[in-house]
C-alpha cells in the first residue's frame, strides 16, 4: 500500500527519526522538521547517495567546494556528529540546527560556541587555541596582520576574557565575556529557521503527520 | 579598525565556516 511503503522506505534510511519525536525535542514544529528533511535529503546525497551527510558534503554545501579545508567548518561538523561516527545523521542534523533556532535557549548557544572554540576539548579555551583560530581566520580572508599585531590582539582579548588570570578561559568566564559582547554569538542564530516552511516552500512536499 | 581594539573572537566569528546560512542556499 502506498502509505505503508512510504513509511517503511523512510524507516530504512540510516539515522532517520520520526518528525514528531524530533519536534518534541527541538524548537521545530513537525512541518518544519519535514521541511528540514527535504533539505537534508539534498545535502546528504550531493556526493555520496546514502542519505548521510559526509564531511565533504558539508564542505560542499558551505563553500560550494568539497575540498575546501576550514578549521571552523570542521569543528561544526564534529559537533553536529553527535555519535562521532564520521557522518551527520538526520536526527543529529535537526537537533544540532535546533541550537541555531531563534527560540533556542541563549545558554545553549553560548555553550555550543564554547565547545566550538575549545579545539582540544579540554574544557577551557586556551591562548594557543585562540591564536590558532585567529591564524585560521586570517588564512581564509584577505586580512593581513603582522605577527606582532596578532599577538597583541590575542593578548588583549585573552586578558579581557580570562578574569581570574589563570591562563585559560573557562565556561563561566566565556559566559561573562559573551554577555559583554553579545555579537560574538550572532552567528549562532539563523533567522531562516524561525519558519523554514515559509522561507523554503519548495522543501515542503507534503505534510505526512498531523500537527 | 585598529588592531589593538580588535576582539579576537569577533574576528573568528566572521569565518565563512561558521556561517551556516550557506546550507540553505539553493
Amino acid at each position: 500500500m502506498g502509505c505503508c511503503y512510504s513509511t517503511s522506505k523512510r524507516t530504512r534510511t540510516p539515522g532517520y527519526e520520526e518528525p514528531t519525536v524530533l519536534a518534541s525535542q527541538t524548537p521545530f514544529t513537525v512541518s518544519e522538521v519535514e521541511a528540514l528533511h527535504e533539505l537534508y535529503k539534498k545535502l546528504s546525497n550531493s556526493i555520496i547517495e546514502d542519505n548521510l551527510i559526509h564531511r565533504e558534503e558539508f564542505q560542499l554545501a558551505l563553500f560550494r567546494n568539497r575540498n575546501k579545508k576550514n578549521l571552523f567548518a570542521d569543528r561544526i561538523f564534529d559537533l553536529f556528529d553527535l555519535k562521532r561516527n564520521g557522518v551527520i545523521e538526520f536526527g543529529e542534523f535537526v537537533r544540532s540546527l535546533g541550537l541555531f533556532h531563534p527560540n533556542a535557549p541563549l545558554e545553549d548557544k553560548i555553550t555550543f560556541a564554547f565547545r566550538l572554540y575549545d579545539l582540544k576539548q579540554t574544557g577551557f579555551i586556551e591562548r594557543d587555541e585562540l591564536k590558532e583560530m585567529v591564524l585560521a581566520l586570517l588564512h581564509e580572508s584577505d586580512l593581513e596582520l603582522s605577527d606582532d599585531m596578532i599577538e597583541s590582539i590575542v593578548d588583549k582579548t585573552f586578558s579581557d576574557a580570562d578574569i581570574n588570570g589563570d591562563g585559560k578561559i573557562d565556561q563561566e568566564e566565556w559566559k561573562a565575556f559573551v554577555s559583554k559582547h553579545p555579537s560574538l554569538i550572532r552567528n549562532m542564530t539563523l533567522p531562516y529557521l524561525k519558519d523554514i516552511t515559509l522561507a523554503f516552500p519548495s522543501f515542503v512536499v507534503r505534510t505526512e503527520v498531523e500537527e | 579598525v585598529a588592531p589593538a581594539t580588535m576582539n579576537a573572537f569577533e574576528l573568528i566569528s566572521k569565518s565563512q565556516g561558521l556561517n551556516l546560512s550557506s546550507l540553505f542556499e539553493k
